[in-house]
């Protein structure tokens, strides 16, 4: 079965030579037809006495092949033409064997057969990854005594620890050793983990950064309770303070304030403040040539009337006839 | 050097067809749909994205078989280091090793580290939310010193 999932080449590339490389979906809910979907390389060190780490993404909803495998720490990253492959100097197979996950279902190529399975929490996150885990061991058991680690950033904040304590009880309860994992250890990065700790701290975060006021960081300070945030989505489970709460005079303050903080910080990449921001390339020219007709422009109107034409243009895309237009691969929402 | 569309080249390269094929994904004629990083298909429950993690935290160390590294790129702005070293303080465990900065290969100052009993922490310096893409060489270096238990 795991030769099925064998990988000897990969367009863009050519053949694998320096390690092996498997990729397939692994049933973990037959009723439901659940299916989870994953890339493993193995070490290309020693990959018979090196850990296996799992890795995963957040969001939730993100794909770990997305960010993981293709743009973080798996053996490659893509070239600017989105068709070929470059080697990552720093992969992380150098050191473990790395498994990516694309979960819940219907995430990435992750799929149930069951629509209602779409919506999902936490526990059956965590219960799909841990019999995923159970099902590879499977399909691979000459990993099974290797340490096994559990990474991930982000909402991984949450499927990391959720994941090793479903492990940790289910060793504990295993009827055989099928069902134990020789879990070692996690490692979580910005993760998030306490939305009270963690949203107060971006506010700090921003405010120490000199990009929000000194009167807008107080108002969120003094208004806010981020144990409780934001409209529930229709049909998802209600907490029971929410909707009283936001009728509140705090909690409407604190929704003004967090608008001012999200126009004070601008079009910034939220995501490592010092980066710049994906700009397609015709809004990119077109506003230099704005710039260079109009003369120097401050920073900062420059980017947005370069998003505001990006945001033009993709509206004349999408009225227009041509869907392949390369505006279309170059949405910087 | 950091590409901020990254994601789009990503994208491109995941729906190309003999990438599919050649990852066995997305093979069937009933369910084949348009790959994307991050999906509105899944609905997730918001009150479990308001869950705090801390109790968990406390009965994985509380296992007492788990080694632990919680990383913090110092220049995120949506999980910022400062919330991150605030909850792990807040766990209240035994200081081993008091704050200080670490080193990476090239001898820079790759970010601060404070070992705990059970738990580790370190930020890494000038990274964003995606460490190990935008600061490859010091995560490489910090993942490489936990997995040996290297201090």
């Amino acid at each position: 079965a795991a030769l099925q999932d064998q990988v000897t080449s990969m367009p863009g590339w050519g053949p694998l030579k320096s390690f092996k490389m498997f990729s397939g979906y692994i049933t973990v809910d037959a009723a439901a037809g659940r299916a989870l979907f994953y890339v493993f390389v193995e070490s290309e060190s020693d990959p018979v006495a090196d850990p296996l780490m799992l890795w995963l993404n957040g969001g939730p909803g993100c794909s770990s092949l997305g960010g993981g495998f293709m743009s973080e720490l798996g053996p490659f990253l893509p070239n600017k033409d989105g068709h070929t492959l470059k080697a990552n100097p720093y992969p992380w197979n150098k050191k473990a064997s790395v498994l990516f996950l694309e979960s819940p279902a219907f995430v990435g190529w992750s799929y149930s057969n069951t629509s209602s399975d779409a919506i999902v929490g936490d526990a059956r996150t965590a219960k799909d990854s841990r019999a995923f885990l159970l099902g590879f061991m499977e399909r691979f058991p000459q990993f099974k005594s290797n340490d096994l680690y559990l990474s991930g950033e982000s909402y991984a904040g949450h499927y990391v620890p959720n994941l090793a304590r479903e492990i940790v009880r289910g060793n504990r309860g295993a009827r055989s050793p099928r069902e134990t994992l020789n879990l070692k250890g996690i490692l979580v990065g910005n993760p998030l983990t306490d939305t009270a700790v963690d949203n107060m701290g971006a506010v700090d975060f921003w405010w120490h950064h000199a990009m929000i006021s000194d009167e807008t960081a107080e108002g969120i300070r003094s208004n806010c309770d981020f144990n409780n945030i934001g409209p529930l989505l229709i049909g998802e489970d209600v907490l029971p303070t929410t909707a009283d709460a936001l009728t509140k005079p705090r909690v409407i303050a604190c929704d003004e304030f967090c608008d001012r903080a999200m126009s004070e910080l601008g079009p910034i990449n939220i995501y490592d403040i010092y980066a710049d921001v994906c700009i397609p390339k015709a809004a990119q020219s077109e506003a230099l040539a704005l710039t260079r007709a109009l003369g120097p422009t401050p920073a900062g109107l420059m980017i947005r009337a370069a998003v505001q034409l990006s945001s033009r243009e993709k509206q004349e895309s999408s009225n227009s006839a041509d869907s392949s237009s390369s505006l279309t691969d170059e949405d910087p929402s | 050097k950091y590409d901020p569309c990254v994601d789009n080249e990503v994208e491109t390269y995941m729906n190309l067809p003999e990438v599919q094929k050649a990852l066995h994904a997305n093979q069937t004629v009933i369910l084949p749909w348009r790959w994307t990083d991050c999906t509105e298909k899944v609905q997730y429950s918001r009150s479990d994205v308001l869950a705090s993690m801390l109790p968990v935290y406390e009965e994985l160390l509380a296992s007492g078989s788990l080694r632990i590294l919680v990383f913090s790129g110092d220049v995120d702005g949506i999980l910022p280091v400062v919330g991150t070293r605030r909850w792990v303080s807040g766990l209240g465990l035994p200081i081993k090793s008091a704050w200080r900065p670490w080193l990476s290969p090239t001898r820079q100052v790759g970010g601060h580290v404070i070992e705990y009993e059970g738990l580790i922490f370190a930020s890494v310096r000038n990274a964003g939310h995606m460490v190990p893409y935008v600061q490859p060489e010091r995560m490489f270096h910090l993942l490489t010193s936990f997995l040996n238990e290297e201090s």
